[in-house]
């Protein structure tokens, strides 16, 4: 009983309660029987123990994504919490793999636990990564796309954290349109 | 209520502990 209290005490607790989702891509499977819950966790040991656990977004194989959300929201458009949201999204050219890909997924997930964007990481639903040939994608995934000062809030902090210059503009694009896209882009709803 | 918030120093100290 002393050990178990030990270990709850020494721990930091998390504002929120987060689950890691992972993704791999079987065309012989629906898109939902392809996404499987990893585990959740609350503490930032315990992310820590998790993160050192599971192999770098850059060693994962094309078509496979990590997910984290707060517990509770599925990493899906069609999520209650995530419907009329958005998402921060980051492109990179296929050389940043080897460069920046796990030092950003890694900013993004300390900013997400940490609850960087103070009170508008109300505002924040999840973040996901997508390793593709053609080039991976990283988002930060917010609730309610029309919340003006939170999503702008959200994507200047975001954007310092990964040490963007000030000439790289990252785009919001809200999930509705990206639902509704006809070509390949989605419009961008706000921009910093 | 409060929020617990941890900046990015904090929570590499939290990866180092043993």
């Amino acid at each position: 009983r002393e050990a178990l209290a030990a270990e709850i005490w020494d721990k930091h607790p998390l504002q929120n309660r987060w689950a890691l989702w992972f993704f791999k891509n079987d065309k012989s499977k629906t898109w939902q029987a392809n996404l499987r819950l990893v585990t959740k966790f609350s503490t930032a040991e315990d992310f820590w123990a998790l993160y050192s656990h599971i192999q770098l977004a850059s060693k994962l194989t094309s078509g496979c994504d990590y997910s984290l959300f707060k517990d509770g929201i599925e990493p899906m458009w069609e999520d209650n919490r995530n419907k009329r949201g958005g998402r921060w999204l980051i492109t990179l050219a296929k050389q940043q793999r080897h460069t920046e890909l796990d030092r950003f997924w890694l900013e993004t997930l300390l900013c997400l636990i940490g609850e960087t964007f103070g009170p508008y990481s109300e505002d924040i639903c999840g973040a996901v990564i997508n390793i593709r040939a053609k080039g991976d994608k990283i988002a930060i995934w917010t609730r309610e796309a029309e919340n003006r000062d939170g999503v702008t809030h959200i994507g200047r902090v975001y954007k310092e954290r990964l040490g963007l210059s000030h000439k790289v503009v990252i785009g919001y694009q809200a999930h509705a349109d990206t639902a509704t896209k006809s070509g390949s882009l989605t419009k961008n709803k706000f921009v910093v | 209520g409060t929020r617990i918030i941890y900046d990015r120093k904090f929570l590499m100290e939290c990866r180092n502990s043993p």
